[in-house]
């Protein structure tokens, strides 16, 4: 079913979240692809800040992502 | 590390700030940054030159938004601050969000906390796990020397210890929670949640948390002290006690009650006591139990009064138990105590252990 208006926020801001530090490819890909990228980043992320790793978008998970922070990605090459 | 282990060639490393915000003197922003930087050089055989014009191995500027990086900021809180690993041309940069407001105490982001981390991306650092590193991406407030061992042992395999600095003393890494040998500081509850010490940290335990949160107490509660001996929460004032050597404090949920610090003596404890080492508050008789080495207080909530008869002897009243306890909470008529590794689970009812588990079983161990 659709996204509900807060969980579409939230989606769309693991979505800035995972891009900007875990390396989220962006670009048109299949949309299964994109599920597939997103589970796995967030399971990355996850698994760095020692959540317990679902892959999917939990309480604990948004509350990490909205913490100030460094700019700097937690993972891969920093361009 | 970054891959690749990027790192400076040379050992003498310049750096020029560009711009100044206008929340701080300049002066202090000179300081924070000189401070954050020593930070560094302390652990290694680095040194920082300041130049104050031209093209400098570190170029350290405060910007908003897109600051000419294309790599922009968003506003007031999220990003912080970022920098780059060494390298030529914009290798090394370090930029501050000029959107956030920035202080050089815990009233807003502390610039020498930020200023410390971002510059040891800019010597080669990349993130670490650890939440009580200084190179955990998170921003939490903390006084004292800010690497833990794992920045220590990171940065000096980069550039290895400063010849001149034998004994630095990083702060200790976080603790582990299934360590078999872990032990508590103390423990309470606070509006229906488990908080447990341990050294500069905290877990947060909710009934709908799968996992317990670890934080430094500091980024909670900058003016309490790094270490906690005992706590416990009284729910009909909304209160949670806390107790760090002769003095203890009042927290309404996380805010401090003003009027705070007092002396544990207040209570009626005898002026020998000088730390206490655990204390729980047994709803149902509205008492609240201290325990320090062998033995025990009680204290009436409801009047403010020692009640008289104590101290008794832990051994004696609560057999089964260890004679001494670290922390010790209380649920639903069962008393939690915690000593060493062990946890004891005693019915207050009928005056016996029940079970006796490892101590991190109530972190999901």
């Amino acid at each position: 079913g659709p996204l509900l208006g807060t969980e579409k926020d939230n989606r769309l801001l693991a979505e800035k979240y995972l891009r900007r530090f875990y390396g989220l490819p962006v670009g048109l890909q299949s949309q299964k692809r994109t599920a597939a990228d997103f589970k796995s980043k967030l399971q990355e992320m996850q698994r760095f800040f020692k959540l317990e790793v679902t892959g999917n978008l939990d309480d604990n998970t948004l509350d990490v992502m909205t913490q100030a922070r460094c700019g700097v990605p937690d993972m891969g090459e920093y361009n | 590390h970054f891959p690749r282990h990027l790192k400076w060639k040379n050992n003498i490393v310049t750096f020029r700030i560009v711009n100044y915000t206008p929340d701080l003197r300049k002066s202090d922003v000179d300081r924070a940054i000189r401070t954050a930087l020593n930070v560094w050089s302390d652990a290694t055989p680095l040194r920082f030159k300041k130049l104050y014009y031209g093209t400098a191995d570190i170029m350290i500027s405060f910007g908003r938004k897109e600051h000419g990086d294309h790599n922009p900021f968003d506003g007031p809180n999220g990003l912080l601050a970022h920098a780059y690993p060494p390298g030529q041309g914009i290798g090394g940069d370090t930029h501050f969000d000029e959107d956030e407001h920035w202080s050089k105490d815990s009233s807003a982001y502390n610039l020498f906390i930020v200023a410390a981390h971002e510059l040891g991306h800019a010597l080669g650092m990349s993130h670490s796990t650890d939440s009580g590193a200084l190179m955990y991406p998170i921003y939490s407030y903390a006084t004292g020397y800010p690497l833990a061992e794992d920045d220590v042992k990171g940065i000096q395999a980069l550039y290895g210890p400063n010849p001149d600095h034998k004994k630095i003393k990083p702060k200790p890494d976080a603790p582990q929670k299934c360590d078999p040998t872990l032990s508590f500081d103390a423990a309470t509850e606070l509006r229906g949640e488990t908080i447990i010490f341990k050294d500069k940290f905290y877990w947060r335990l909710h009934p709908q948390m799968h996992e317990p949160e670890l934080t430094l107490i500091k980024s909670t509660w900058p003016s309490i002290p790094n270490k906690v001996d005992a706590a416990y929460e009284n729910p009909e004032k909304d209160q949670v006690i806390i107790f760090s050597g002769i003095r203890m404090w009042a927290l309404n949920g996380y805010n401090l009650v003003e009027g705070y610090p007092k002396y544990i003596h207040k209570l009626g404890l005898p002026k020998s006591v000088r730390k206490l080492d655990a204390a729980v508050h047994i709803k149902d008789k509205g008492k609240t139990l201290l325990f320090h080495e062998e033995e025990y207080w009680s204290y009436d909530e409801a009047s403010g009064t020692m009640d008289s008869g104590y101290p008794r002897s832990i051994e004696n009243d609560f057999p089964g138990m260890d004679d001494e306890v670290d922390a010790a909470v209380y649920h639903y008529g069962f008393l939690y105590f915690f000593h060493d590794h062990t946890q004891y689970e005693y019915s207050y009812t009928s005056r016996k252990v029940i079970r006796v588990l490892r101590t991190n079983f109530i972190l999901g161990c």
